[in-house]
Protein backbone atom coordinates (compact mmCIF):
# COMPACT_ATOMS: atom_id res chain seq x y z
CA UNK A 1 0.00 0.00 0.00
CA UNK A 2 1.20 3.54 -0.56
CA UNK A 3 2.49 4.97 2.64
CA UNK A 4 1.25 8.75 3.51
CA UNK A 5 3.72 11.75 3.83
CA UNK A 6 3.50 11.11 7.84
CA UNK A 7 4.45 7.31 7.18
CA UNK A 8 1.45 6.29 7.69
CA UNK A 9 -0.40 3.97 5.42
CA UNK A 10 -3.71 5.25 3.70
CA UNK A 11 -6.11 3.18 3.37
CA UNK A 12 -7.46 1.20 0.44
CA UNK A 13 -10.94 2.40 -1.72
CA UNK A 14 -12.23 -0.47 -0.03
CA UNK A 15 -11.53 0.67 3.36
CA UNK A 16 -12.54 4.39 2.66
CA UNK A 17 -16.19 2.83 1.32
CA UNK A 18 -16.55 1.35 4.37
CA UNK A 19 -15.69 3.85 6.41
CA UNK A 20 -18.27 6.29 4.86
CA UNK A 21 -20.65 3.66 4.89
CA UNK A 22 -20.17 4.29 8.59
CA UNK A 23 -22.52 7.16 8.45
CA UNK A 24 -25.16 6.17 6.94
CA UNK B 1 -26.31 7.41 11.82
CA UNK B 2 -24.54 10.19 11.87
CA UNK B 3 -26.03 11.58 8.24
CA UNK B 4 -29.95 10.56 8.91
CA UNK B 5 -29.45 12.36 12.19
CA UNK B 6 -28.30 15.49 10.12
CA UNK B 7 -30.64 15.09 7.26
CA UNK B 8 -33.48 14.37 10.46
CA UNK B 9 -32.71 17.89 12.39
CA UNK B 10 -32.24 20.17 9.14
CA UNK B 11 -35.18 18.87 7.23
CA UNK B 12 -37.82 17.40 9.53
CA UNK B 13 -36.28 18.27 13.26
CA UNK B 14 -36.36 21.43 15.45
CA UNK B 15 -34.01 22.94 12.57
CA UNK B 16 -36.03 23.14 9.81
CA UNK B 17 -36.55 26.40 8.30
CA UNK B 18 -33.66 27.80 10.65
CA UNK B 19 -31.56 29.28 7.60
CA UNK B 20 -34.89 30.91 5.84
CA UNK B 21 -35.66 32.24 8.68
CA UNK B 22 -32.44 33.67 9.51
CA UNK B 23 -31.76 35.21 5.79
CA UNK B 24 -35.27 36.80 6.21
CA UNK B 25 -33.92 39.23 9.06
CA UNK B 26 -30.97 39.32 7.76
CA UNK B 27 -31.94 40.62 4.44
CA UNK B 28 -35.21 42.85 5.02
CA UNK B 29 -33.20 44.50 8.17
CA UNK B 30 -30.06 45.12 6.30
CA UNK B 31 -30.74 44.99 2.65
CA UNK B 32 -28.63 44.83 -0.30
CA UNK B 33 -25.21 44.69 0.24
CA UNK B 34 -23.03 46.11 -2.11
CA UNK B 35 -19.00 46.22 -2.04
CA UNK B 36 -17.74 49.61 0.04
CA UNK B 37 -21.45 50.26 1.60
CA UNK B 38 -22.60 50.80 4.96
CA UNK B 39 -25.10 48.23 4.61
CA UNK B 40 -21.77 45.70 3.65
CA UNK B 41 -20.24 47.12 6.85
CA UNK B 42 -23.68 46.33 8.78
CA UNK B 43 -23.91 43.01 7.47
CA UNK B 44 -20.50 41.59 8.58
CA UNK B 45 -20.72 43.30 12.09
CA UNK B 46 -23.65 41.72 12.14
CA UNK B 47 -22.72 38.59 10.98
CA UNK B 48 -19.76 38.26 13.15
CA UNK B 49 -21.84 38.53 16.39
CA UNK B 50 -24.14 36.02 15.00
CA UNK B 51 -21.24 33.76 14.71
CA UNK B 52 -20.16 34.28 18.47
CA UNK B 53 -23.65 34.08 19.50
CA UNK B 54 -24.04 30.55 17.82
CA UNK B 55 -20.88 29.68 19.88
CA UNK B 56 -18.94 29.01 16.85
CA UNK B 57 -14.86 28.82 17.46
CA UNK B 58 -12.56 31.22 16.21
CA UNK B 59 -14.94 33.86 15.06
CA UNK B 60 -12.98 36.58 13.59
CA UNK B 61 -12.80 39.29 11.11
CA UNK B 62 -9.74 39.18 8.39
CA UNK B 63 -9.27 42.57 7.07
CA UNK B 64 -9.23 42.95 3.12
CA UNK B 65 -9.42 45.83 0.65
CA UNK B 66 -12.32 45.82 -1.66
CA UNK B 67 -13.94 48.38 -4.53
CA UNK B 68 -16.34 51.11 -4.15
CA UNK B 69 -17.99 52.28 -7.09
CA UNK B 70 -21.41 53.67 -6.31
CA UNK B 71 -24.28 54.49 -9.16
CA UNK B 72 -25.77 58.09 -8.08
CA UNK B 73 -29.30 59.22 -9.90
CA UNK B 74 -29.10 57.39 -13.11
CA UNK B 75 -31.40 57.53 -16.13
CA UNK B 76 -32.17 56.93 -19.88
CA UNK B 77 -34.72 58.66 -21.96
CA UNK B 78 -35.20 57.77 -25.46
CA UNK B 79 -36.03 61.09 -27.35
CA UNK B 80 -36.40 60.17 -30.90
CA UNK B 81 -38.74 58.74 -32.66
CA UNK B 82 -40.50 58.88 -29.22
CA UNK B 83 -40.20 60.08 -25.63
CA UNK B 84 -40.18 56.49 -23.72
CA UNK B 85 -38.28 56.17 -20.74
CA UNK B 86 -35.78 52.69 -20.59
CA UNK B 87 -35.32 50.89 -17.75
CA UNK B 88 -31.48 50.80 -17.14
CA UNK B 89 -29.19 49.72 -14.11
CA UNK B 90 -25.47 51.16 -14.49
CA UNK B 91 -23.06 48.69 -14.56
CA UNK B 92 -20.62 48.54 -11.96
CA UNK B 93 -17.40 50.50 -12.36
CA UNK B 94 -19.08 52.69 -15.08
CA UNK B 95 -17.83 56.45 -15.09
CA UNK B 96 -20.49 59.19 -15.20
CA UNK B 97 -21.93 60.82 -17.83
CA UNK B 98 -21.77 64.54 -18.21
CA UNK B 99 -24.83 66.08 -15.53
CA UNK B 100 -26.19 67.01 -18.76
CA UNK B 101 -26.24 63.38 -20.19
CA UNK B 102 -25.29 61.98 -23.25
CA UNK B 103 -27.39 62.44 -25.92
CA UNK B 104 -26.82 60.37 -29.55
CA UNK B 105 -27.69 58.22 -31.74
CA UNK B 106 -28.33 54.44 -31.09
CA UNK B 107 -26.71 51.43 -32.83
CA UNK B 108 -28.12 48.58 -32.01
CA UNK B 109 -26.03 45.22 -32.65
CA UNK B 110 -26.85 41.73 -31.68
CA UNK B 111 -22.48 40.42 -31.43
CA UNK B 112 -19.28 41.23 -30.99
CA UNK B 113 -18.84 40.29 -34.91
CA UNK B 114 -21.69 42.78 -36.31
CA UNK B 115 -20.13 45.90 -34.04
CA UNK B 116 -16.89 44.83 -35.51
CA UNK B 117 -18.21 44.88 -39.32
CA UNK B 118 -20.18 47.78 -38.55
CA UNK B 119 -17.49 49.52 -36.60
CA UNK B 120 -17.40 53.24 -38.74
CA UNK B 121 -21.15 53.23 -38.38
CA UNK B 122 -20.47 53.00 -34.59
CA UNK B 123 -18.26 56.68 -34.14
CA UNK B 124 -19.86 59.14 -31.69
CA UNK B 125 -23.11 56.81 -31.37
CA UNK B 126 -24.08 54.97 -28.18
CA UNK B 127 -23.89 51.46 -29.21
CA UNK B 128 -26.93 49.33 -27.81
CA UNK B 129 -26.36 45.67 -28.03
CA UNK B 130 -29.33 42.68 -28.18
CA UNK B 131 -27.34 40.01 -27.65
CA UNK B 132 -29.68 36.54 -27.59
CA UNK B 133 -29.21 35.10 -24.30
CA UNK B 134 -27.17 31.60 -24.60
CA UNK B 135 -26.40 30.65 -21.14
CA UNK B 136 -24.85 33.00 -18.73
CA UNK B 137 -20.88 32.14 -18.99
CA UNK B 138 -21.35 32.53 -22.65
CA UNK B 139 -23.55 36.31 -22.71
CA UNK B 140 -22.03 37.61 -19.31
CA UNK B 141 -19.12 38.50 -21.69
CA UNK B 142 -21.55 41.64 -23.65
CA UNK B 143 -21.65 42.90 -19.84
CA UNK B 144 -17.98 42.61 -19.24
CA UNK B 145 -16.99 43.62 -22.06
CA UNK B 146 -19.23 45.34 -23.82
CA UNK B 147 -18.29 48.89 -22.95
CA UNK B 148 -14.64 48.28 -24.54
CA UNK B 149 -15.35 46.77 -27.50
CA UNK B 150 -17.65 49.98 -28.22
CA UNK B 151 -15.33 52.37 -27.30
CA UNK B 152 -12.87 50.87 -29.14
CA UNK B 153 -14.76 51.36 -32.61
CA UNK B 154 -15.27 55.57 -31.31
CA UNK B 155 -18.86 54.78 -29.44
CA UNK B 156 -19.99 57.78 -26.64
CA UNK B 157 -21.54 55.10 -24.66
CA UNK B 158 -23.19 51.45 -24.80
CA UNK B 159 -26.26 49.57 -23.04
CA UNK B 160 -26.69 46.25 -22.91
CA UNK B 161 -29.75 43.76 -22.83
CA UNK B 162 -29.61 42.30 -19.70
CA UNK B 163 -27.86 38.68 -19.10
CA UNK B 164 -31.48 37.51 -18.20
CA UNK B 165 -33.42 34.26 -19.16
CA UNK B 166 -36.51 35.91 -18.76
CA UNK B 167 -37.82 39.15 -18.40
CA UNK B 168 -40.61 41.68 -17.18
CA UNK B 169 -38.79 44.57 -18.42
CA UNK B 170 -35.74 44.28 -15.53
CA UNK B 171 -32.86 45.47 -15.72
CA UNK B 172 -30.41 43.18 -14.38
CA UNK B 173 -26.59 44.97 -13.52
CA UNK B 174 -23.16 43.13 -12.80
CA UNK B 175 -19.29 44.37 -12.94
CA UNK B 176 -17.72 45.43 -16.13
CA UNK B 177 -14.13 45.69 -17.00
CA UNK B 178 -12.53 48.95 -18.45
CA UNK B 179 -8.83 48.58 -20.37
CA UNK B 180 -6.22 50.74 -19.78
CA UNK B 181 -5.61 51.54 -23.37
CA UNK B 182 -9.36 51.77 -23.99
CA UNK B 183 -11.33 55.49 -23.11
CA UNK B 184 -13.41 54.60 -20.69
CA UNK B 185 -17.46 55.04 -21.67
CA UNK B 186 -20.54 54.65 -19.41
CA UNK B 187 -22.24 51.78 -19.79
CA UNK B 188 -25.61 50.44 -18.75
CA UNK B 189 -27.28 47.42 -18.66
CA UNK B 190 -31.20 47.59 -20.18
CA UNK B 191 -34.68 45.43 -20.24
CA UNK B 192 -34.70 42.49 -22.55
CA UNK B 193 -37.59 44.41 -24.04
CA UNK B 194 -36.35 47.73 -24.73
CA UNK B 195 -33.66 46.31 -26.42
CA UNK B 196 -35.51 43.93 -28.36
CA UNK B 197 -37.58 47.50 -29.15
CA UNK B 198 -34.69 49.25 -29.91
CA UNK B 199 -33.55 45.97 -32.54
CA UNK B 200 -36.60 46.27 -34.29
CA UNK B 201 -37.21 49.95 -34.75
CA UNK B 202 -33.34 49.82 -35.98
CA UNK B 203 -34.14 47.20 -38.45
CA UNK B 204 -37.14 49.19 -39.91
CA UNK B 205 -34.38 51.82 -40.28
CA UNK B 206 -35.59 54.21 -37.38
CA UNK B 207 -33.63 56.54 -36.31
CA UNK B 208 -33.00 56.37 -32.44
CA UNK B 209 -31.82 59.16 -30.20
CA UNK B 210 -31.36 58.49 -26.16
CA UNK B 211 -30.53 60.77 -23.38
CA UNK B 212 -28.14 58.85 -20.98
CA UNK B 213 -27.33 60.18 -17.52
CA UNK B 214 -25.28 58.47 -14.80
CA UNK B 215 -23.89 59.70 -11.77
CA UNK B 216 -21.50 57.00 -11.45
CA UNK B 217 -18.69 57.64 -8.87
CA UNK B 218 -15.88 55.59 -8.15
CA UNK B 219 -14.12 55.98 -4.42
CA UNK B 220 -10.57 54.83 -3.55
CA UNK B 221 -10.76 50.83 -2.36
CA UNK B 222 -12.92 50.83 0.67
CA UNK B 223 -11.77 48.39 4.32
CA UNK B 224 -13.56 45.32 4.23
CA UNK B 225 -14.02 41.62 5.95
CA UNK B 226 -14.03 38.29 5.64
CA UNK B 227 -15.96 36.54 8.64
CA UNK B 228 -14.66 33.77 9.76
CA UNK B 229 -15.50 30.65 12.45
CA UNK B 230 -14.89 27.22 12.82
CA UNK B 231 -15.50 24.41 14.64
CA UNK B 232 -12.11 23.05 15.18
CA UNK B 233 -11.03 19.86 14.87
CA UNK B 234 -10.93 17.06 17.13
CA UNK B 235 -7.64 15.12 15.47
CA UNK B 236 -6.12 17.21 13.10
CA UNK B 237 -7.00 20.78 13.81
CA UNK B 238 -5.06 22.27 11.21
CA UNK B 239 -6.67 20.74 8.53
CA UNK B 240 -9.26 22.37 7.03
CA UNK B 241 -12.28 21.91 5.40
CA UNK B 242 -13.67 25.03 4.02
CA UNK B 243 -17.75 25.72 3.29
CA UNK B 244 -18.72 29.27 2.54
CA UNK B 245 -20.52 31.90 0.38
CA UNK B 246 -20.59 35.79 0.18
CA UNK B 247 -22.05 38.09 1.92
CA UNK B 248 -21.77 40.76 -0.55
CA UNK B 249 -24.21 41.43 -3.28
CA UNK B 250 -25.30 44.16 -5.67
CA UNK B 251 -27.01 47.22 -4.64
CA UNK B 252 -30.69 46.17 -6.19
CA UNK B 253 -33.07 43.71 -4.58
CA UNK B 254 -31.89 42.06 -1.39
CA UNK B 255 -29.02 39.69 -2.52
CA UNK B 256 -30.94 36.81 -0.70
CA UNK B 257 -30.72 34.58 -3.78
CA UNK B 258 -27.29 35.78 -4.70
CA UNK B 259 -25.49 34.90 -2.57
CA UNK B 260 -27.34 35.30 1.18
CA UNK B 261 -28.97 31.71 0.55
CA UNK B 262 -25.58 30.05 0.16
CA UNK B 263 -23.73 32.39 3.03
CA UNK B 264 -26.44 31.16 5.42
CA UNK B 265 -26.78 27.63 4.53
CA UNK B 266 -23.09 27.26 5.05
CA UNK B 267 -23.52 28.72 8.13
CA UNK B 268 -26.27 26.15 8.90
CA UNK B 269 -24.28 23.38 8.38
CA UNK B 270 -21.73 24.52 11.44
CA UNK B 271 -24.80 25.56 13.34
CA UNK B 272 -26.66 21.74 12.72
CA UNK B 273 -23.19 20.13 13.45
CA UNK B 274 -23.07 21.88 16.55
CA UNK B 275 -26.61 20.86 17.94
CA UNK B 276 -25.82 17.53 17.00
CA UNK B 277 -22.94 17.81 19.63
CA UNK B 278 -20.60 16.87 16.51
CA UNK B 279 -16.98 17.67 16.47
CA UNK B 280 -14.99 16.61 13.01
CA UNK B 281 -11.19 15.27 12.90
CA UNK B 282 -10.58 18.28 11.11
CA UNK B 283 -11.39 21.78 11.42
CA UNK B 284 -14.88 23.05 9.47
CA UNK B 285 -14.12 26.83 8.91
CA UNK B 286 -16.62 28.95 7.57
CA UNK B 287 -15.94 31.64 5.69
CA UNK B 288 -18.04 34.34 4.52
CA UNK B 289 -16.80 36.10 1.01
CA UNK B 290 -16.46 40.41 0.76
CA UNK B 291 -16.05 41.71 -2.67
CA UNK B 292 -17.06 38.79 -4.57
CA UNK B 293 -19.43 40.52 -7.51
CA UNK B 294 -16.49 42.34 -8.24
CA UNK B 295 -14.43 39.32 -8.85
CA UNK B 296 -13.41 37.13 -5.84
CA UNK B 297 -11.88 39.80 -4.35
CA UNK B 298 -12.12 39.34 -0.93
CA UNK B 299 -11.54 35.51 -1.95
CA UNK B 300 -8.58 36.52 -3.83
CA UNK B 301 -6.56 38.28 -0.70
CA UNK B 302 -7.49 35.55 1.42
CA UNK B 303 -6.13 33.12 -0.20
CA UNK B 304 -2.71 35.04 -1.16
CA UNK B 305 -2.90 35.46 3.09
CA UNK B 306 -3.46 31.23 4.05
CA UNK B 307 -1.72 29.67 0.46
CA UNK B 308 0.90 28.86 2.72
CA UNK B 309 -0.90 26.35 4.04
CA UNK B 310 -2.46 25.09 1.02
CA UNK B 311 -1.10 21.18 1.49
CA UNK B 312 -4.14 21.46 4.98
CA UNK B 313 -6.68 22.48 2.45
CA UNK B 314 -8.78 19.07 2.05
CA UNK B 315 -11.72 20.89 -0.05
CA UNK B 316 -13.28 23.90 -0.73
CA UNK B 317 -16.84 24.29 -1.10
CA UNK B 318 -18.86 27.43 -1.88
CA UNK B 319 -22.57 27.67 -3.21
CA UNK B 320 -22.87 30.54 -4.79
CA UNK B 321 -25.18 29.64 -7.83
CA UNK B 322 -28.78 29.31 -5.60
CA UNK B 323 -30.19 27.26 -2.86
CA UNK B 324 -33.74 26.36 -4.66
CA UNK B 325 -34.01 22.32 -4.97
CA UNK B 326 -31.13 20.27 -5.02
CA UNK B 327 -29.18 18.51 -7.65
CA UNK B 328 -26.31 17.20 -6.53
CA UNK B 329 -23.13 18.29 -6.00
CA UNK B 330 -20.35 19.42 -8.85
CA UNK B 331 -16.77 18.02 -7.82
CA UNK B 332 -13.43 18.96 -9.40
CA UNK B 333 -10.62 16.72 -8.30
CA UNK B 334 -8.75 13.72 -8.89
CA UNK B 335 -10.63 10.26 -10.12
CA UNK B 336 -9.96 9.16 -6.62
CA UNK B 337 -11.35 11.59 -4.76
CA UNK B 338 -14.46 11.84 -7.13
CA UNK B 339 -14.80 7.79 -6.33
CA UNK B 340 -14.90 9.02 -2.82
CA UNK B 341 -17.04 11.55 -3.42
CA UNK B 342 -19.70 9.52 -4.70
CA UNK B 343 -19.16 7.17 -1.86
CA UNK B 344 -20.09 10.27 0.61
CA UNK B 345 -23.16 11.03 -1.41
CA UNK B 346 -24.57 8.14 -1.11
CA UNK B 347 -25.17 9.16 2.25
CA UNK B 348 -27.65 11.47 0.82
CA UNK B 349 -30.31 8.78 -0.55
CA UNK B 350 -33.06 9.61 2.02
CA UNK B 351 -33.18 12.97 0.37
CA UNK B 352 -32.78 11.30 -3.09
CA UNK B 353 -29.76 13.63 -3.74
CA UNK B 354 -27.02 11.61 -5.09
CA UNK B 355 -25.42 12.98 -8.31
CA UNK B 356 -22.13 13.87 -8.85
CA UNK B 357 -21.33 16.42 -11.62
CA UNK B 358 -18.05 18.02 -13.09
CA UNK B 359 -16.78 21.42 -12.58
CA UNK B 360 -17.18 21.86 -9.01
CA UNK B 361 -15.71 25.12 -7.59
CA UNK B 362 -16.85 29.17 -7.69
CA UNK B 363 -15.24 32.67 -8.03
CA UNK B 364 -14.53 32.80 -4.38
CA UNK B 365 -12.79 29.09 -4.26
CA UNK B 366 -11.45 28.84 -7.94
CA UNK B 367 -7.91 29.83 -6.43
CA UNK B 368 -7.75 26.73 -4.72
CA UNK B 369 -8.86 24.52 -6.64
CA UNK B 370 -6.54 25.62 -9.79
CA UNK B 371 -3.94 24.65 -7.68
CA UNK B 372 -5.24 21.46 -7.06
CA UNK B 373 -7.52 21.65 -4.06
CA UNK B 374 -10.58 19.24 -4.50
CA UNK B 375 -13.63 21.97 -5.26
CA UNK B 376 -17.35 21.13 -4.58
CA UNK B 377 -20.16 23.17 -5.17
CA UNK B 378 -24.14 22.79 -4.39
CA UNK B 379 -25.53 22.43 -7.84
CA UNK B 380 -29.78 23.20 -7.49
CA UNK B 381 -32.63 23.72 -10.01
CA UNK B 382 -31.25 27.19 -11.27
CA UNK B 383 -34.12 27.20 -13.71
CA UNK B 384 -35.40 30.65 -12.58
CA UNK B 385 -32.49 31.90 -11.01
CA UNK B 386 -31.28 33.98 -13.82
CA UNK B 387 -34.60 36.01 -14.07
CA UNK B 388 -33.57 37.58 -10.51
CA UNK B 389 -29.94 37.34 -10.75
CA UNK B 390 -28.67 40.97 -9.80
CA UNK B 391 -32.07 42.70 -10.54
CA UNK B 392 -34.84 44.14 -7.71
CA UNK B 393 -36.47 40.88 -8.04
CA UNK B 394 -33.63 39.12 -5.68
CA UNK B 395 -35.51 39.29 -2.83
CA UNK B 396 -36.21 36.70 -0.11
CA UNK B 397 -39.32 36.11 -2.17
CA UNK B 398 -38.14 33.80 -4.46
CA UNK B 399 -35.86 31.39 -0.98
CA UNK B 400 -38.45 28.68 -0.18
CA UNK B 401 -37.68 27.16 2.84
CA UNK B 402 -37.97 23.62 2.07
CA UNK B 403 -35.39 23.73 -0.67
CA UNK B 404 -32.97 25.23 2.00
CA UNK B 405 -33.63 22.71 4.29
CA UNK B 406 -32.41 20.59 1.64
CA UNK B 407 -29.44 22.03 0.52
CA UNK B 408 -28.43 22.84 4.05
CA UNK B 409 -28.50 18.80 4.69
CA UNK B 410 -26.85 18.31 1.30
CA UNK B 411 -24.23 20.87 2.18
CA UNK B 412 -23.73 19.54 5.82
CA UNK B 413 -23.38 15.79 5.26
CA UNK B 414 -20.52 16.51 2.53
CA UNK B 415 -18.74 18.66 4.74
CA UNK B 416 -19.07 16.92 7.79
CA UNK B 417 -18.18 13.76 6.41
CA UNK B 418 -15.29 14.64 4.33
CA UNK B 419 -13.63 16.74 8.15
CA UNK B 420 -14.25 13.47 9.63
CA UNK B 421 -12.84 11.01 7.42
CA UNK B 422 -8.99 9.33 8.64
CA UNK B 423 -8.05 10.58 5.36
CA UNK B 424 -7.73 13.80 3.57
CA UNK B 425 -9.12 13.50 0.16
CA UNK B 426 -6.53 12.09 -2.32
CA UNK B 427 -5.31 15.11 -4.80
Amino acid sequence: RPQSKNGRYRQTFEEVKREIAGYK
Amino acid sequence: DIAKAIIDLAVYGKAQNRSYERLALFVDTIGPRLSGSKNLDTAIKYMHNALKENGLENVHLEPVKIPHWERGEESAMMVEPRCHNLAILGLGNSIATPPEGITAEILVVTSFDELHARAPEAKGKIVVYNEPYISYGETVQYRSQGAVEAAKAGAVASLIRSIASFSINSPHTGWQYYRSDVPRIPTACISVEDAEMMARMSSKGMKIVVNLKMEAKTYPDASSFNTVGEIVGSKYPEQVVLVSGHLDSWDVGQGAMDDGGGAFISWEALSLIKNLGLRPKRTLRLVLWTGEEQGGVGANQYYQLHKVNISNFDIVMESDEGTFMPTGLAFTGSDKARSIMREVMQLLQPINVTAVYENGGGTDVDYWVQDGVPGASLLDDITKYFWFHHSNGDTMTVQDPNQMNLCAAVWTVVSYVIADMEEMLPR
